[in-house]
């Protein structure tokens, strides 16, 4: 089992042999990809051995070979649906984002409760009413469920998505959501973000 | 100096004790907080002596009061200023959301180069060319930036905030800034959060 920061530094190798691949570089360092990941190059090279890749000496990665052993590794050739509910403003832009489609991440179906927004289309996807999105989710299988919902609304969507058989939720509202321990909850609090950082601010004594 | 995850955990209170002073609620226990949050009422306990705050036993702690003590320490009754570079989908969400004013943060300057774009007044704030940032922020004395521009230009708009005087960057771009150390860089990767969960999804073998 990969340790989850050590998880999270793999996606970000990828993304960076990504890059590195589209710019034609046959291969690449550790010590390279530390100088522009801003990251030790022992602890690259560490990393890298719980995916089997050993560099060559001086020479270093092949990176179309580290980038498809990577992609395996993490799973990013697999496409996974998601819903996303609760399309306002936060909602259309991880929507319109392309990036995700990097790893492997496809919307496949849009809800809100807004009688102004639903049936609305969206690229290729139509805004559905949220009474729809238990169904929707049994029918389809669909594992993940985004919500950017408001924060008084979050745990009822939880709760439908929960029953229909979600297996994995990503939260942008501000609360703590009760969930069965099987179901992966990932919180994105941007506003603790940003306090966080001017806290730091302030104990800088800036400006 | 109060650890980075307690430091998260009290404005997590602090949003919570809000909403409790808006209910009207005139006390609160760490139990309740806890069952509230989803945490350990021993760990908040433990937390919220860092502010030297004692909750009476079996009572709990007064809310205002709570609140009051928490804003005075992690310096949320002042106003701080920022400028966000970048009015694209993301940079809109971000700059339209009105949770960032209870943490204090006011954003006094848009930045973006696209030409149609430049000129608009959203709200108390007109769009300017990039070109104006660093007299802005040496005028205002502003000292945050939040990024939310291509992943491409975000090192250039980098650049020009820390040699304007920028003191804090908050970036959403999907790049490692290079800045000098005493710049506070705090890195939102919302792809990278997104990959992590579904890998759990992957090793749970769901749906
Ligand atoms: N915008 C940001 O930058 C930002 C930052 C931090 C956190 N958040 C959080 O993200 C969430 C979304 O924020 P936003 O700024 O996009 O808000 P928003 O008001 O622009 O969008 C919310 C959307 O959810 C829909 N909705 C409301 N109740 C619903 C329900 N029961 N089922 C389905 N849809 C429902 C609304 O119709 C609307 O379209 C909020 O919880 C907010 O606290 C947003
Ligand atoms: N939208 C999302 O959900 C999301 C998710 C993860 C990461 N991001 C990252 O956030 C950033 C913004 O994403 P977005 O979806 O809002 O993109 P976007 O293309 O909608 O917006 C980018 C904005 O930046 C402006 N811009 C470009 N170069 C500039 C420069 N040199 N100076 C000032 N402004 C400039 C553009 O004119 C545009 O308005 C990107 O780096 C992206 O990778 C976005």
């Amino acid at each position: 089992k990969i340790p989850k920061p050590a998880l999270e530094r793999l996606f970000i190798y990828y993304r960076l042999l990504l890059a590195a691949d589209k710019n034609g570089e046959p291969v690449i360092s550790s010590v390279e990809m530390g100088r522009r990941l801003d990251l030790d190059p022992a602890q690259i090279r560490k990393d890298l051995t719980y995916c089997g890749e050993f560099g060559k000496p001086r020479i270093g990665y092949r990176v179309d070979r580290l980038k498809d052993e990577l992609k395996r590794i993490l799973g990013l050739g697999e496409e996974k649906q998601a819903v996303l509910i609760g399309v306002g403003r936060l909602g259309m832009a991880i929507y319109s984002y392309p990036g995700f489609a990097n790893f492997g991440l496809e919307i496949t179906g849009l809800f809100d409760v807004d009688p102004t927004k639903v049936g609305l289309n969206l690229g290729k996807t139509t805004i559905r009413n949220i009474s729809e999105l238990g169904q929707f989710i049994k029918e389809k299988r669909v594992p993940l469920g985004i919500m950017t919902v408001p924060a008084a609304d979050a745990q009822a969507v939880a709760d439908t998505m929960v029953a229909a058989g979600i297996c994995a939720i990503w939260n942008f509202a501000p609360v703590t959501l009760k969930v069965p321990d099987n179901i992966n909850v990932r919180n994105e609090d941007l506003a603790v973000g940003l306090a966080t950082l001017s806290f730091q601010l302030l104990q800088s004594g800036c400006p």
